[in-house]
């Protein structure tokens, strides 16, 4: 099985380094959103590819996901 | 499936490659093995042939490398990444490259990544394949260990590359001598289960609240129950509230649809399937090497052709296998059918009169399927507790 990071600003950090390599996730660092959680669309988006429950947030099994071994090819491209 | 922005493919047929480095992890010819395989699965469905080049550049150049590795995407030590690709195109452009910090392997025997599968993704995308999101396509982004001996190209895959390239022109896509390189242990075994004609497609799947839903066999696996029909299975799980729904190819490709039964020695972690004389015995993905065998080595007489139903009491590690109006109980200790059997189904379980189409332990209790009915039975006593739909499981 995947090994978990250890604390939630692991996953976070994890979650993001993922959606960068894979989803287009971009973080502006001057970025005016009215997002709480500026990824939670790349979230939706890589929820809605696996089928998983579209929620926006880093839940479990989005994580555990996240985690499998795969290919290194983006799954969406700008 | 998709494809890269703008679609990019080879507007040649004839595609050059070349393996330019070898992992420790398998023998060369291993390698080579897996990677002409892999190519095979491609030009089988394309006008497309590909012939290896040993020096020179050619249009798709293979390596094994770990970390940064010369282009923008380094490997990330083992798991996580397994390897890439890059579209059709000049220079880097149809390259593949694997992690070798992953543990290559040849076949599902052991822990490792089955380097066939990975290549034969990789060239998806060396082709100009994008990922798809299909659940058990090839092209689908995790990994996932199948068994590789009967390995057919998921109908995603081919609807995708042929998109890009057409189907195959008449006369046979790679020289006739190269499959004969595989090895014994990889030529389909003569009891191949898969005896149906190769391009059978499933039939409607059935709707899990049908009230005359039946089943062909149930059994548990690794905490979930698996419910079959036809080529379809129905997955509960105690850790998902949704019941996933797939079809039996997508983890076990060269096991036939149509289960007539199935049980879990939850100790041994093997799920053993049975369909007409014959069975199979299964751990998670991977068929065990040595079967299908025949049911006879269980001790049944040679009049029995066929079984309805199994199910493991794991508590008594008995198996009890059920054939028309009687039953026979297999002893895995001993590996042996008990004495005293068969005996009439009825006399041992009251209020079960009837032949029992799947079964499966649950806790204290066995589950009978008849029909669109359900019995509840609890294994001490063997006393009919209740009676339900056959779909009570999905929340109907």
């Amino acid at each position: 099985f995947p090994v978990a990071p250890e604390t939630e600003k692991e996953d976070m950090q994890f979650a993001q380094k993922y959606l960068e390599n894979f989803y287009d996730f971009k973080e502006e660092k001057n970025f005016r959103t009215t997002h709480l959680n500026p990824m939670a669309d790349k979230i939706r988006e890589m929820q809605s590819f696996f089928g998983l429950e579209v929620t926006g947030e880093l839940n479990r099994k989005t994580l555990d996901m996240m985690k499998q071994p795969r290919c290194g090819i983006p799954d969406v491209r700008s | 499936y998709s494809t890269f922005p703008r679609s990019p493919r080879w507007k040649k047929e004839d595609v050059t490659f070349r393996i330019l480095n070898y992992t420790p992890d398998m023998s060369q010819a291993e390698v080579d093995e897996a990677i002409t395989k892999a190519f095979q699965l491609w030009s089988s469905v394309t006008p497309l042939r590909f012939t290896r080049l040993y020096s020179g550049e050619a249009d798709i150049m293979i390596s094994f490398a770990s970390g940064f590795h010369g282009d923008f995407y380094s490997f990330d030590g083992p798991g996580g990444t397994l390897a890439h690709a890059y579209p059709p195109g000049n220079g880097i452009g149809g390259d593949t490259h694997f992690d070798e910090d992953e543990f290559w392997i040849k076949s599902n025997t052991h822990e490792g990544y089955n380097l066939f599968l990975v290549a034969a993704h990789e060239l998806g995308h060396s082709l100009g394949l994008g990922h798809s999101n299909v659940f058990g396509a090839l092209m689908y982004p995790i990994y996932m260990a199948r068994d590789t001996r009967n390995y057919r190209l998921p109908q995603d895959d081919i609807n995708g590359i042929q998109a890009l390239y057409g189907p195959p022109k008449e006369s046979p896509a790679f020289p006739p001598q190269e499959p004969t390189e595989m090895t014994p242990a990889e030529a389909p075994t003569e009891m191949s289960p898969r005896e149906e004609p190769t391009e059978v497609t499933p039939s409607e799947r059935p709707q899990d609240c049908d009230p005359h839903l039946t089943f062909d066999a149930i059994t548990t696996l690794r905490g979930e129950i698996l419910f079959f029909k036809g080529s379809y299975v129905w997955r509960k799980s105690p850790y998902f509230s949704e019941i996933e729904r797939d079809t039996i190819s997508t983890f076990w490709p060269s096991l036939a649809a149509g289960f007539d039964a199935a049980y879990e020695i939850d100790k041994k972690d093997r799920v053993i399937f049975f369909k007409d004389n014959k069975y199979w015995a299964v751990s998670g993905y991977n068929i065990q090497p040595g079967f299908p065998k025949p049911i006879q080595n269980l001790g049944f007489p040679r009049s029995v052709k066929k079984i309805d139903a199994a199910v493991h009491d794991q508590n008594a590690k008995k198996t009890y296998f059920f054939v028309g109006n009687k039953y026979w109980s297999f002893d895995e200790h001993t590996q042996s059918m008990e004495r005293g059997y068969p005996r009439k189904i009825a006399v041992d379980f009251p209020g079960i009169g009837h032949t029992i189409d799947a079964a499966f332990q649950k806790n204290e209790h066995f589950y009978f399927f008849h029909g669109s009915n359900q019995y509840e039975v609890d294994i001490k006593n063997k006393k009919l507790v209740r009676t339900m739909k056959s779909n009570s499981w999905f929340d109907c």
